[in-house]
């Protein structure tokens, strides 16, 4: 987590449901896209962190 | 006669929207730097995608309980038709657990349990959307480097690792603790 941006995962969550429209499916597995490509760096090591998503979504959701 | 057919689209089944959105926010501020820049951030998203939301900062284990089953009532009692509901939950955490405020755990799955099918009739068959920004252990990605079929795609700018778990769906025959017939 940034110390004043926030975490890397709910920045580009917030980013992807506020600014694309799709399914919720598609617009997480915009997110997890996003995240594999960003580097987190802590304690000066590059560090990967992405999503795990467990649906049992019987439908889609659009929210837009 | 008999023909062969190729392979049906899907018809897509879309959950109604129409009713009220419900969100609640739990979030665990103490040693946690940058957790209000998350809440402002899931605020704003919560006011465009027109959600009723209630965030609480710095619950205690048993206060992640009495929030969630607070919020249960909520919906019940909610006088037109609820049609999903967004609970996210931020916090320091390990597999399976939550810390609260007082450094106590509290267990996602005792969180997850108050607004199943079960115990809420109000979400009966609706969406429920848990986001839950909080460690599951202790290990580190630091990443693979792409080979194979990436390698083509690599360019100059692109970042060239990968996180070690993507591109897995993870599809079970039943949820966890239940038998599977």
């Amino acid at each position: 987590r940034h110390d004043q941006k926030g975490s890397s995962f709910i920045q580009i969550l917030t980013d992807v449901f506020i600014n694309k429209k799709g399914s919720i499916s598609e617009l997480l597995i915009e997110v997890t896209r996003r995240m594999a490509k960003t580097e987190v760096i802590q304690e000066g090591t590059p560090r990967k962190v992405n999503p795990e998503i467990q649906s049992t979504l019987r439908k889609q959701v659009y929210l837009q | 006669e008999l023909k062969m057919s190729g392979p049906q689209p899907l018809q897509e089944e879309v959950y109604d929207m129409s009713g009220a959105r419900l969100a609640l926010t739990l979030c665990v501020t103490k040693a946690r730097e940058g957790s209000g820049a998350d809440m402002d951030a899931l605020k704003r998203m919560f006011h465009q995608l027109r959600f009723e939301s209630t965030m609480k900062t710095d619950p205690t284990a048993q206060q992640f309980l009495e929030e969630l089953e607070k919020f249960q009532q909520v919906i019940e009692n909610w006088e037109e038709p609820v049609s999903c509901a967004f609970v996210v939950l931020m916090a320091h955490g390990e597999e399976g657990l939550l810390k609260g405020e007082d450094e106590q755990m509290v267990k996602l799955e005792d969180l997850f349990e108050i607004l199943n099918n079960k115990n809420c009739r109000a979400l009966r068959g609706k969406p429920k959307v848990y986001i839950i920004q909080a460690c599951r252990g202790e290990h580190r990605d630091l990443g693979e480097t792409i080979g194979g079929d990436e390698v083509a795609m690599i360019t100059k700018d692109d970042l060239q690792t990968i996180p070690t778990y993507t591109d897995t769906l993870h599809i079970y025959s039943t949820v966890e603790g239940y038998i599977s017939y």
